[in-house]
């Protein structure tokens, strides 16, 4: 029996829209620990992890550790008929072959559940090793949403270098060149402008914009974004879950030529 | 065009 209450529904909302254009289908994993996801998109360049740890739910009950087989998309179309400002219930029997979506309205005044059925998903778990980055930069999510976007009109691919000028985003295409530098701020009056930059080492990396960009789609989820760097690793993009877990995407770079 | 990695190439199946 798995039953997990979420008083902020809309996160689960949001969530879903970060990651259904990129993965199709997924285990979600839920144990003592938290509600979680693994998967990489279908040409195994981008891989996302979602935790929602077990604390940050108003009620959770996890009997056994269970492996559910969802479509995203389907999972994203039932996610949206919850309003913004729904409780979200999560429930499912163990060894069923379906799960149900509950939302209930503030005032409770509404309550309606969305039955929708699993899959059998042969999907590979993959070892991520602890890293100490070359180079983390924490910036607004709004500002490198912007920036990828941007820079995605000029260019395919984006080489982000981090030096102690600051970090460098760079594109070329076929009508001209692009660079954006942005310099540690930490002086704004809101922490959420602020911009950080941690630097072991120099570190450049080119990325492709496409993935850059769908992992953007996360910034309603948080105000800043990490971007952790090490040369001859994939990047981190991570956005925090208030206080209850993250969502990581990791892009594997470009050979340089 | 730069080639793309993949990201199995990067983390082991565990």
């Amino acid at each position: 029996m798995l039953e997990l209450r979420l008083v902020q529904g809309s996160l689960l909302k949001k969530v879903m829209e970060s990651i259904k254009d990129l993965v199709n289908d997924a285990n979600f994993d839920c144990s003592a620990t938290g509600f979680s996801l693994q998967a990489m998109d279908s040409s195994h360049v981008a891989l996302v992890s979602l935790l929602l740890r077990s604390e940050g739910f108003e009620h959770y009950r996890c009997d056994r550790n269970l492996s559910m087989g969802m479509n995203l998309g389907n999972m994203a179309k039932m996610l949206k008929c919850a309003g913004n400002d729904d409780i979200v219930t999560i429930k499912a029997d163990d060894g069923g072959d379906c799960v149900t979506f509950m939302f209930e309205s503030p005032n409770q005044d509404k309550i309606a559940d969305f039955e929708m059925k699993l899959m059998d998903i042969d999907s590979e778990h993959l070892g991520i090793p602890e890293t100490e980055y070359e180079a983390i930069v924490r910036m607004p999510s709004s500002e490198f949403a912007r920036i990828c976007k941007d820079l995605s009109t000029i260019g395919d691919t984006v080489l982000i270098s981090v030096t102690k000028e600051g970090v460098r985003f760079s594109t070329k295409g076929d009508i001209g060149t692009a660079n954006i530098v942005c310099r540690q701020n930490t002086s704004v009056d809101k922490p959420e402008e602020a911009t950080i930059i941690e630097m072991e080492t120099p570190v450049s990396l080119t990325f492709a914009l496409r993935y850059m960009n769908s992992f953007t789609k996360a910034t309603p989820l948080a105000t800043q974004v990490t971007v952790s760097l090490s040369s001859e690793l994939p990047v981190v993009v991570e956005y925090k879950i208030g206080e209850m877990g993250y969502l990581r995407f990791y892009l594997a770079p470009k050979i340089e030529e | 065009v730069n080639p793309q990695r993949q990201i199995t190439s990067f983390f082991s199946k565990s």
